[in-house]
């Protein structure tokens, strides 16, 4: 698969998502 | 101990990749011929001196097995349940002198602790959880996550994090919070201690943070399989790439089901593509009947009876070895200890080999 179809990538995706998800 | 018998890779003549083998080192007869439900490698602890240990399910009957000398195991612990049968073995990694089991019929209605008493060796029962639980997986440092809970999706669902204090007494139960979807299976994410993942019978997944207990990301995956089981998830380059497999899947004409399938995800984006499909060789009958998931090593047993192994690096079928002493397989487990696979038949036999 070719990574540009995934969209944009984050390598601190994890302490982004828990910093917008609700608590 | 020297091998007692050799299977190598059946695979088709002319085949040009590598083969690898089982080596038969030991074997576990049952002498009382109950249905065989699952097998585990944990540690046990005796006189200051911690050895691997097999512990064997059979319907009502949970073993523990020691070696006494390098081909022979001996049964040292039986724990015996009387109304509700063995379902599964929960292996808890960090833990030693604790056995997890799961009891129910259909599904899961008790999560059970078993230890022996320290006065006189006897066995000790404790009850973790009880109600319908539809998943449970054991996870590093001590903690024991699992769901289930009124009608199983939207709010009746309870997702619930127990960590074991040491020793069989103490435990301290924390709440994640539960997707709208019933939850199928749990996967550790290797390497990130505080991330769960879970698959859903709605065909998604959905990732949690251990420590605050949030639901971080439902992600759908593009396909038209039911009843996901994810078996390892580890994140790299920003992303999520899981092995799962569809124990429920119909093998379609075209090119057959594969036994299992590696999908990358971005847990940004939850954007997710179809990286690689673990198929038989060519002329091999069977599916998917259930497997299990070690480093870069997958096995499974399928409906003709027999236990497949595929490097998942190298992205093909390594071994497949027939039923034995024409015996179906009916389970198959990777030691968590090192580099042997069990595989159990229903007569309550368990094999172990040594996988190279």
């Amino acid at each position: 698969c070719n990574k540009a179809d995934l969209g944009p990538i984050s390598l601190n995706w994890f302490e982004e998502l828990s910093s917008e998800a609700p608590p | 101990c020297s091998p007692q018998q050799t299977e190598t890779a059946d695979l088709p003549v002319g085949n040009s990749l590598d083969a690898g083998s089982l080596q038969l080192v030991s074997q576990l007869k049952n002498p009382s011929g109950s249905c065989s439900v699952d097998v585990s490698v944990m540690w046990w602890e005796e006189a200051g001196l911690r050895e691997p240990c097999v512990v064997t399910a059979c319907e009502y009957v949970v073993s523990l097995w020691k070696h006494v000398d390098p081909c022979q195991w001996e049964k040292t612990q039986t724990w015996t349940f009387a109304e509700v049968p063995v379902l599964q073995i929960v292996p808890v990694p960090d833990v030693y002198n604790l056995v997890f089991v799961a009891l129910g019929n259909l599904e899961i209605r008790e999560i059970r602790a078993l230890s022996c008493s320290s006065d006189d060796g006897g066995e000790k029962q404790q009850l973790l959880r009880s109600g319908t639980v539809r998943a449970v997986l054991g996870l590093p440092r001590r903690r024991l996550v699992s769901s289930g809970g009124g009608g199983g999706a939207g709010c009746d669902q309870q997702v619930e994090v127990v960590t074991l204090a040491e020793g069989a007494g103490g435990k301290e139960k924390q709440f994640l919070m539960s997707p709208e979807e019933t939850i199928l299976t749990f996967a550790e994410l290797q390497g990130m201690q505080e991330a769960l993942l879970g698959s859903t019978a709605g065909n998604s997944f959905v990732i949690w943070n251990l420590k605050t207990g949030q639901l971080l990301k439902k992600m759908s995956i593009d396909n038209s399989y039911q009843a996901t089981v994810c078996h390892k998830a580890y994140s790299e380059m920003g992303l999520l790439f899981v092995v799962l497999s569809h124990p429920c899947a119909k093998q379609t004409e075209s090119w057959g089901s594969p036994a299992f399938e590696l999908v990358v995800i971005n847990p940004k984006t939850t954007l997710s593509a179809g990286m690689m499909r673990y198929c038989l060789p060519p002329g091999q009958a069977g599916r998917f009947l259930e497997g299990d998931v070690k480093d870069h090593f997958a096995a499974a047993v399928l409906t003709s009876g027999t236990v497949a192994i595929w490097d998942l690096l190298l992205g093909h079928c390594t071994v497949l070895a027939p039923p034995s002493s024409n015996q179906s397989w009916s389970f198959v487990k990777w030691s968590g200890t090192d580099s042997h696979l069990l595989a159990g038949q229903k007569d309550g036999n368990i094999f172990i080999y040594r996988y190279s």
